[in-house]
């Protein structure tokens, strides 16, 4: 049973993770269709940069992320912003999309300069996400748990942030549980995308400067 | 890595910053 207390943080991490989104006319500049790989390129990093500082103002509003040291923030945030983005991307592509968007978007990342032995993980990623069917209140919460991962390089205060960390898996756990009671798995196969997030990242690094060099 | 120093400069300034207002 999920308590009182645990709703309410459930609905703070929800009405956080929905105002901040990245801004429409950033997003609609996506779908216009000429563009060329100068301006493709412009544009990806455009949306980088908003959607962390979107990710940014998301985290301020977990409970307690704001009384961390302030380095850790820092780490924190750096630590999970490319894992984060990949979450929140992952939704865009498993959300029903207008006919034709969904394929002009992924149009644009192919095109973007990105090797194929990065962007075939990627996509892997983003259907294995879908698959999950999840609802808006495990993204926002598995969002959170990814931000307040503690052993994040750079972290001095492992404690502070576990015990951030921790009310929020135990709610996500139980949502889980009443959400998906066919699934008795799900919450550890939602665990386990934090998993192949932390191979993303990895290679994230490699991607870039792969980018780069195109 | 140098390919994370935007990153953090972002990051640095949206916490000080306030997109709210």
């Amino acid at each position: 049973e999920i308590t009182k207390e645990q709703r309410a943080l459930m609905k703070l991490i929800l009405d956080a993770y929905n105002r901040h989104q990245i801004p429409q006319d950033v997003t609609k500049k996506l779908l216009q269709d000429q563009y060329s790989a100068e301006e493709n390129f412009l544009l990806l990093t455009e949306m980088a940069t908003s959607q962390v500082q979107v990710l940014v103002e998301f985290t301020k509003n977990i409970p307690g992320f704001l009384s961390l040291d302030h380095e850790d923030q820092i780490a924190l945030l750096k630590g999970s912003a490319v894992e984060a983005m990949f979450l929140r991307s992952a939704q865009v592509f498993s959300r029903k999309m207008p006919n034709g968007h969904t394929e002009v978007l992924e149009e644009r990342i192919r095109k973007s300069g990105i090797s194929e032995e990065f962007i075939t993980p990627m996509f892997n990623f983003y259907k294995s996400i879908g698959e999950l069917h999840m609802v808006q209140e495990e993204q926002a919460l598995l969002t959170a748990i990814t931000i307040l991962t503690p052993d994040r390089p750079y972290v001095k205060d492992h404690l502070a942030v576990e015990r951030l960390q921790e009310p929020m898996l135990d709610v996500l756990r139980k949502l889980c549980v009443l959400q998906h009671p066919q699934e008795p798995q799900y919450f550890a196969r939602l665990l386990g995308r934090l998993t192949e997030l932390r191979t993303l990242n990895h290679y994230h690094a490699e991607m870039l400067s792969s980018w780069r060099m195109n | 890595p140098a390919s994370n120093l935007g990153l953090e400069d972002i990051i640095r300034k949206a916490l000080m910053g306030n997109l709210e207002e």
